[in-house]
């Protein structure tokens, strides 16, 4: 599904060069449930920005289903983000101007797809599914910040894309709906295949994971397939 | 230090009535070191907001050192925050036109205060002692997610103000920064009496509080002191 070959994403240069990701080799199968973790600032984000097309590397490759994506143009990469990546923020990036819903449904229109029962029917479901029904129509300033993280969650899994990308997706959730929806996350990974790329400080995440691969000072410290689940 | 009586926030009304925060009364002492903990969406952030001076209630009362603050003006109440009050927002509110450490200095200058060995001594100091030192320069866009929060933690911390107000600290750091946080807070609070109040989801922080204020659907649910620390 996708794969860092060496890839590197340096700031700055010779007294302030930051390597916030240091030739990384990194390859997501399709179907994985990986989690990246480490210390702050250990590179992660800037990881999973790489993998999700929303950065480019510095040095080395990055190729998504075998191409090389050094070598597409900015629509393609637009188009292909879109299409086949869902992409969950640290910092949530809702639309300030939608409801909830609208947001959710954005998501399926930027993506082209237009679900059976209709593009409102599906947004509502996701955002059922993680336990924000009653709150379809507010704003993001009229949601407390876990139910903002929720909707975002909501928004990137709604497309069931081929790619799930999800930056600390449980930070601001205390437990019951954190493992709410973590399994949301399982269940579409086990009944549809759809990949899942985390990074987390989360242990209930952790130990929910198939692969955890720890990160240190922008590298790949050590990278761990658990023998169960 | 701070007292709610039957202190409410609602939004909306009649048929989309939301009831953030029901009927509160809660009564900080000075010294307490105290955690509200409680699901998603019910009401942590609303009560911060109302004893730090951020939000006014619908109802009841806010009162600070015996103060109502219902009878201040804007002028008095925002002199008052800034010289009393420290306050760790869910989403950071860093200026991002000002690096790490100007951010910093820029609460001691709002708070009228300059400490014996300057603002940007005591800015640098604070930053180090979050871990932050070798990135005094940074503007928050060069941060990582946990590093931000940091700074909002050291932010409010140099004032070594009457009173601390931290929504969800720890979110987005991993064990190891959120232990030296919590450690630091301790200190302050043992060695020069700053009052703190956090909001989290983080169970090393819920372990470290001496009081523990659990709420459920705007409401206060239970408070528990406990026996020993
Ligand atoms: N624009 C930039 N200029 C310089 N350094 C940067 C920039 N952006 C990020 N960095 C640095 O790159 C490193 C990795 O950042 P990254 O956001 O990937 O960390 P992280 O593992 O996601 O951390 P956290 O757990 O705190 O979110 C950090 O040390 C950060 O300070
Ligand atoms: N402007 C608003 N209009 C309507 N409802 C609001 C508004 N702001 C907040 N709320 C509601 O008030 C309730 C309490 O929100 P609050 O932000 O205090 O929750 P919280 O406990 O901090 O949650 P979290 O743990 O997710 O941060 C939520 O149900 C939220 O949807
Ligand atoms: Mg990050
Ligand atoms: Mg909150």
């Amino acid at each position: 599904i996708c794969q860092l070959d060496h890839a590197s994403r340096h700031y700055g240069s010779g007294e302030t060069l930051v390597k916030a990701a240091d030739a990384v080799s990194l390859s997501i199968e399709a179907g994985e449930f990986t989690v990246l973790s480490g210390p702050s600032g250990s590179g992660k984000t800037t990881v999973l920005n790489l993998v999700g097309l929303l950065d480019q590397p510095t040095d080395g490759t990055v190729s998504i289903q075998g191409t090389a994506t050094g070598t597409l143009s900015d629509r393609a990469l637009t188009q292909l983000r879109a299409a086949s990546i869902g992409f969950i923020y640290q910092s949530f990036n809702l639309v300030p101007v939608l409801s909830a819903v609208e947001n959710v449904e954005l998501a399926l229109n930027l993506a082209g797809i237009t679900p059976p029962g209709g593009a409102r029917a599906a947004a509502t479901k996701a955002l059922e599914d993680v336990g924000l029904g009653e709150l379809l129509h507010r704003r993001p300033n009229q949601l407390s910040g876990g139910q903002q993280q929720r909707v975002a969650i909501a928004r990137a899994l709604v497309k069931a894309p081929v790619l799930v990308i999800a930056d600390e997706p449980t930070a601001n959730l205390d437990s019951q709906s954190g493992t709410r929806v973590l399994d949301l996350m399982r269940a579409l990974n086990e009944e549809r295949g759809v990949t899942f790329l985390f990074s987390t400080h989360d242990p209930m995440v952790i130990e929910r994971a198939r692969r955890v691969v720890h990160m240190k000072d922008g590298r790949v410290h050590e990278d761990i397939r658990a023998s169960s689940g």
